[in-house]
């Protein structure tokens, strides 16, 4: 079966309001 | 890469009638999280776009929440947070 998850590399995405 | 999902007229009300602080307790905000995010995962881990941004962007702005509160939050799996099956 496919587990769906989350990635923790678009969790990261939490850290940082202005990513360049 | 634009995001697909319009992440700006969304209810986040799933996530901020149950995420609340000063203590914003982990099972229910990583619980609430998930209940939103995982329906667009494929596009949220899809880091050539812009998804994952602008929808914590808006969970912020909606709920006021302190700047990295889920992802210093919520740890699931090695690979993510696992999302519940379909």
């Amino acid at each position: 079966s496919n587990q769906r998850y989350i990635s923790y590399g678009a969790l990261s995405k939490n850290n940082v309001p202005c990513s360049r | 890469k634009p995001c697909p999902v319009d992440f700006e007229f969304m209810n986040y009300t799933i996530i901020t009638s149950r995420c609340k602080g000063p203590r914003y307790p982990a099972n229910l905000c990583c619980g609430a999280f998930k209940d939103f995010a995982c329906p667009y995962n494929d596009e949220l881990n899809d880091l050539s776009n812009e998804c994952s941004s602008t929808m914590f962007s808006y969970i912020n702005l909606y709920g006021n929440y302190p700047p990295g509160l889920f992802s210093s939050l919520c740890r699931d799996d090695k690979i993510g947070l696992i999302c519940p099956a379909l």
